[in-house]
């Protein structure tokens, strides 16, 4: 999951989602790779949403990034996009 | 399948009390490595369409169709949805496959292969494609959990263990749990070593492998007439041939390599010796077999389970294997044949696997894990017809695997079979009532990691599991409380419950109302007592009156005081409160002291192991 840039896929696990009638979770999740990566165009850097049943995303991330997100209000965690096996 | 559930009284067809409509109206999202839909164990003839609630779609990729009984499919991996490794086939099949009568594996296993729920619909999910991404496994979370499934099972794991805000496959099942969907997950197959266990969340039901009665043998039979026992799975018929028997050391390719020959490495055998004869093994390595061009192979083997392999093999105990060696010594042209596996029922069972993932729990200590076993070796399923057996051009609509990825599909069933018989009831009571019932178990060793550390509450028993009795209810208020006990803070819990926490009042983990019992000591005190704290529901008979017992395993130098010692019920679904006090003094250190209790009205057993370890 490495590419040239030492960016590495994370999981960036938010919890359940607001029960707010306005909360977009697609919408905050590119709002938070667009400030934590100073980028207005986050192609690339999204992997997946996650927005039916609990929030969340995937994400090309940089170390630094990682750190950054981890520390963001809203986020439970941060970990890295593990390959798991069948039993 | 056509021995398993027979071996757990879930009989075929009639036989078997079900409620169909419900049965039909119940998904099994299966998160796997997808699934073959043109299996005859997935054909929907009889069925209607999906239920109602089901809110998912067919986006299984290209060349990929649904039907009534296949009614759903979404893939994370590239490609389709489509199974190549037949692992997601045999799965799904295991759990709610359609009957089908008249199956085998060349011969082996006959009889009818089922899922626990034959009518019931199946939502492939697949996550794995040689690995599976914890970005993929959250996905397929994210998405059956809004389709509409409602029981997950999910035959994945990891070597590593990880805290629940870090695991995909706990975060999943927590959301799951919240919208009343059960989780069950594979305890893995890193056994017998001591915490090798992964899958550690309390609100998922984690599941160990066992034996049945039934076992595949085949027989090598010398040239000198005595016949020796293999446990292997030869699906080839020699017809009785005897072929010479060549020990690895024998067919070494220089005098250098003698040693290495013993144990058939590669490039250590001279093949010219070999091709023809039967290969004689210390270890087995197929591959060697293959290229040296051996008719058969025979090799020590200690294991517990076989797998399939491309010729005709046999393992063998190390007597028997020393016999073996024995023969080929006294004698200047030793021969053998190898036959063909045969089936027989009378296995001591069920036993707990080898492989299969060990306890205690590292990170919540205070849970036991495993929660129950199931039958996890050789399991006669569905398989894809991309997934070859001997990695040629075979290809088979069923096919024989093992592994807690077997006993897991086994268990996701059985939850299902239960719900529908009790469509209200939450996942906690669902797991409640899979775990008291189970049958007891005993540790068939005497090691640490062969007791409840192994089989947890012990056997799976589907029928029991119907008419509980009394389960152990879990909301999600409690398990934030268990989360708020394990130092998890107030902003974190409410970010994952989605509600604002309190975390005050701490709770113990061990107070959660789980329906095993068990702690960890800091130490090996000269003596302690640690209390427990459950709550009961009646989901039995409106006038019961419970009795408690303990019953000490043996060894176990555990008091054990129930508070108070009878439970009066007087209506369905009333709740009651006791404790469970456990002192003792001078425990093993090595070995974890347990007990059982059993709440009793004459009619239905409710049992709950106890277990106190320490280091």
């Amino acid at each position: 999951t490495k590419d040239h840039q030492e960016k590495q896929v994370y999981i960036v696990y938010m919890g359940s989602l607001p029960s707010r009638a306005d909360y977009t979770p697609m919408s905050n999740h590119v709002s938070i790779l667009q400030e934590i990566t100073g980028e207005s165009s986050i192609e690339g850097r999204l992997v997946r949403s996650y927005k039916r049943s609990f929030n969340g995303f995937a994400a090309r991330l940089t170390e630094s990034e990682r750190q950054l997100v981890a520390n963001m209000e809203g986020v439970v965690s941060v970990f890295p996009n593990k390959k798991l096996k069948l039993q | 399948t056509t021995a398993s559930w027979d071996f757990m009284g879930l009989k075929e067809g009639n036989k078997t009390n079900r409620n169909l409509s419900v049965e039909s109206d119940t998904i099994i999202g299966v998160f796997d490595g997808g699934i073959w839909p043109e299996s005859e164990s997935f054909s929907d003839k009889g069925f209607g369409p999906p239920p109602k609630k089901w809110k998912g779609i067919c986006a299984g990729g290209n060349n990929f169709t649904c039907n009534n009984k296949l009614i759903g499919a979404r893939h994370y991996a590239p490609g389709n949805a489509t199974d190549s490794s037949g692992h997601g086939t045999h799965t799904a099949s295991i759990a709610a496959g359609n009957a089908v009568a008249k199956t085998s594996f060349f011969g082996l296993g006959y009889g009818t292969v089922r899922g626990a729920v034959p009518a019931s619909r199946i939502a492939a999910y697949k996550v794995c494609d040689g690995e599976c991404k914890d970005d993929y496994i959250l996905s397929a979370f994210d998405d059956a959990i809004a389709d509409g499934v409602d029981i997950i099972t999910i035959s994945i794991g990891d070597i590593n263990v990880y805290p629940f805000e870090k695991d995909p496959i706990a975060i999943g099942a927590f959301h799951a749990m919240s919208k009343g969907i059960l989780t069950v997950n594979a305890a893995g197959n890193t056994g017998p070593y001591t915490a090798s266990i992964a899958s550690l969340a309390p609100w998922m039901l984690t599941v160990a492998a066992s034996t049945t009665n039934r076992v595949f043998v085949n027989k090598v039979v010398l040239g000198d007439g005595k016949t020796l026992v293999g446990n292997s799975l030869n699906t080839f018929d020699l017809k009785g041939e005897k072929f010479p028997l060549v020990y690895g050391k024998s067919a070494a390719s220089s005098a250098s390599e003698v040693k290495c020959a013993e144990d058939c490495t590669p490039n250590c055998l001279d093949a010219s010796l070999v091709k023809g004869n039967i290969l004689v093994c210390n270890i087995f390595l197929p591959y060697v077999a293959y290229t040296t061009g051996a008719v058969a192979c025979i090799f020590k083997d200690g294991s517990d389970w076989a797998q399939i392999e491309g010729i005709p093999v046999s393992g063998l105990q190390e007597d028997d294997f020393e016999s073996l060696l024995s023969y080929i010594k006294s004698t200047n042209s030793p021969k053998a044949a190898v036959l063909k596996s045969e089936t027989v029922f009378n296995q001591p069972a069920p036993k707990i696997l080898s492989f299969s993932s060990r306890g205690p729990n590292i990170i919540a200590a205070d849970i036991l894990k495993p929660d129950v076993t199931a039958p996890g070796l050789e399991i006669l399923a569905a398989n894809s017809h991309k997934a070859l057996p001997f990695y040629d051009n075979t290809h088979v609509k069923y096919t024989v695997e093992s592994g807690t990825s077997m006993s897991c599909p086994h268990v996701a069933g059985v939850a299902a079979y239960v719900k529908t018989f009790h469509p209200k009831w939450s996942p906690s009571m669902i797991k409640s009532a899979i775990m008291t019932t189970a049958w007891s178990m005993n540790a068939s060793e005497t090691r640490y990691a062969s007791t409840e550390f192994a089989y947890g509450a012990g056997h799976v028993d589907p029928i029991a599991a119907t008419n509980p009795g009394l389960v152990y209810d879990s909301a999600k208020a409690d398990y934030i409380a268990f989360l708020c006990g394990m130092n998890y803070n107030a902003t974190t819990m409410k970010l994952i419950s989605g509600e604002a926490v309190t975390c005050t009042e701490k709770s113990l983990p061990r107070n959660l109302n789980y329906p095993s019992m068990s702690t960890k000591l800091s130490r090996s005190y000269s003596s302690f007592s640690v209390t427990f704290s459950r709550t009961v529901t009646n989901v039995g008979t409106p006038n019961s009156t419970y009795k408690s017992k303990v019953v000490l395993n043996h060894g176990s130098k555990l008091n054990v005081k129930v508070s108070p010692s009878v439970l009066s019920m007087k209506s369905l679904n009333e709740k009651q409160s006791f404790t469970v006090t456990v002192s003792g003094s001078d425990l093993d250190s090595k070995l974890p002291s347990s007990a059982n209790l059993i709440w009793s009205d004459g009619t239905h057993n409710v049992r709950s192991p106890i277990v106190v370890y320490a280091g």
